[in-house]
């Protein structure tokens, strides 16, 4: 089963 | 002091009817550089990234870097009583919470004025590290619309594939399944209609097709989209948006759980 991941997971706030 | 104007005021009707559906608010940026936005969908599962670069309009006062909290559905509504042959100037002063859309016909002979009140929003500004992609596919925007709006009658989820052979598209649903390649195709007199894939290694990833069918509506705005994949990073698709600048979308991957 495939899940979402998300954005923030990825990049993040400076 | 902001007086922002844009001969082709299309282009920002076009930019507010790819973006509204997926975010409903964001905060539009003025700098010196150009008109921006950055802003994830609620679930923060895709980011939009839009750049109108100063260089792009007819007449660009920014004075000091400006933020906008707007909401998108309200904009879009004032923006469609724009004409689409007519001028649009964005005016905002620092202090105010409004901002005035001016439409002026090409004639000079009907001019209209929107203000539109302001918001405040909280929102983060993510860093965007730049990456090396695995694999970059250009292809004709329409035709990639044309496999989203078609995998999403079967399926939920698109793999998208990048390999020698081409890239593929493939869904499964209840009903069955789908796979569409694309080949490398350059071999066209014009250069909008080709397919081109750079690929420095292979690459598979799956994507919510509900995301990618949001992002087609960006298609008007550009005969080209680039789809740039790795296996790390969320996918890239970029529509460029004439001489001006550009609209991005990253949607994160499924992954397995």
């Amino acid at each position: 089963v495939n899940k979402q991941s998300q954005i923030t997971t990825f990049f993040t706030s400076p | 002091m902001l007086e922002l104007r844009l001969i082709q005021g299309s282009l920002l009707k076009k930019v507010l009817e790819a973006i509204k559906d997926l975010v409903t608010e964001a905060n539009f940026d003025c700098s010196a550089t150009g008109f921006s936005l950055q802003a994830m969908d609620s679930s923060h599962v895709a980011l939009v990234a839009l750049l109108l670069r100063s260089e792009g309009f007819d007449h660009y006062r920014c004075d000091r870097n400006l933020s906008m909290g707007i909401n998108l559905n309200n904009m879009s509504k004032m923006l469609r009583c724009a004409g689409p042959e007519d001028i649009i100037t964005i005016k905002g002063d620092d202090g105010t919470d409004t901002v005035t859309f001016m439409f002026e016909s090409q004639k000079q002979d009907k001019i209209s004025d929107f203000e539109m009140k302001l918001m405040d929003i909280d929102s983060e500004h993510l860093g965007i590290p730049d990456a090396e992609y695995q694999a970059i596919v250009r292809m004709p925007s329409a035709e990639f619309a044309r496999i989203c709006k078609d995998l999403g009658s079967i399926g939920d989820t698109v793999v998208i594939s990048v390999t020698k052979e081409g890239v593929k598209f493939f869904t499964r649903g209840d009903v069955g399944s789908a796979n569409i390649v694309c080949r490398q195709n350059t071999s066209v007199d014009k250069p909008e209609d080709s397919t081109v894939i750079e690929m420095n290694e292979p690459v598979s990833l799956t994507f919510a097709l509900r995301y990618m069918n949001s992002f087609t509506k960006a298609t008007t705005l550009s005969e080209v989209v680039t789809i740039s994949l790795s296996s790390e990073l969320p996918v890239v698709v970029e529509y460029k948006i004439a001489e001006m600048g550009y609209i991005r979308f990253y949607l994160a991957p499924k992954i397995e759980d």
